[in-house]
């Protein structure tokens, strides 16, 4: 553990926790894409399989369930709870789009072909562009709130952060995966425009709008 | 040296 990855795992947390917070206590999800969030349990659910086969840490098992739970909420109180508030007229990205050729390329690159890996190679494609779905509905409504820019803005600093602990693991230990580090780059770049616009604007205490 | 995928980050 270096202290990038501990950051990157504590961004990521807070940005989960933000959003869970944000939806349960204005007990709405609006500006939010559920599509997003039920890829982001995907990820999870693929990801952590061996949560009970494998045990790492209890820091690393820790921080498995509270994603795994934290999400499965997520999902549970925009599908469910607070259904009503769901703006799904915005939230229409095709998620097939992106599980569809995503499962392909984890069946045809990955490190090794068993079952257990190839879903760990779909769970890091899917999370490089389960972000989609957000950025897509908020390019469409042209606004977020603020609370849900800061939840993006530490979602993305989670992976920008954990290049740099790949960046440090390589010098220190030798240790790279090449498909974690191509997809998390990916994903980071995903995140430049908004990054962009959040430092310009939210920072500055502006209302995030992207121009129409 | 491409170690395989160390599974110890989340």
């Amino acid at each position: 553990m270096n202290i990038f990855r501990l950051l990157g795992d504590l961004s990521h947390l807070l940005a989960i926790i933000i959003l869970l917070l944000k939806i349960w206590r204005t007990r709405s999800c609006a500006g939010v894409s559920g599509k997003s969030q039920i890829l982001f349990a995907l990820v999870f659910t693929t990801r952590y399989l061996d949560l009970f086969t494998n045990f790492i840490s209890m820091y690393n098992s820790a921080m498995k369930l509270i994603y795994l739970v934290c999400s499965y909420a997520t999902v549970f109180l925009m599908y469910f709870k607070f259904k009503a508030t769901y703006d799904s007229n915005h939230d229409t990205f095709r998620m097939e789009f992106l599980v569809v050729p995503v499962g392909g390329l984890a069946f045809l690159v990955n490190h090794d072909f068993t079952p257990l890996e190839i879903l760990w190679t779909f769970s890091i494609y899917l999370e490089a562009v389960a972000i989609l779905p957000q950025l897509f509905m908020i390019s469409k409504t042209g606004e977020a709130e603020t609370i849900t820019s800061h939840y993006l803005f530490a979602l993305g600093s989670y992976r920008a952060l954990y290049i740099v602990n790949w960046v440090f693991r390589f010098y220190t230990e030798g240790f790279f995966d090449l498909i974690a580090i191509v997809a998390g780059c990916v994903q980071t770049i995903l995140y430049c425009d908004f990054f962009y616009l959040y430092i310009t604007k939210v920072l500055k205490g502006k209302q995030l709008t992207l121009p129409a | 040296n491409e170690k395989l995928p160390s599974k110890d980050e989340l």
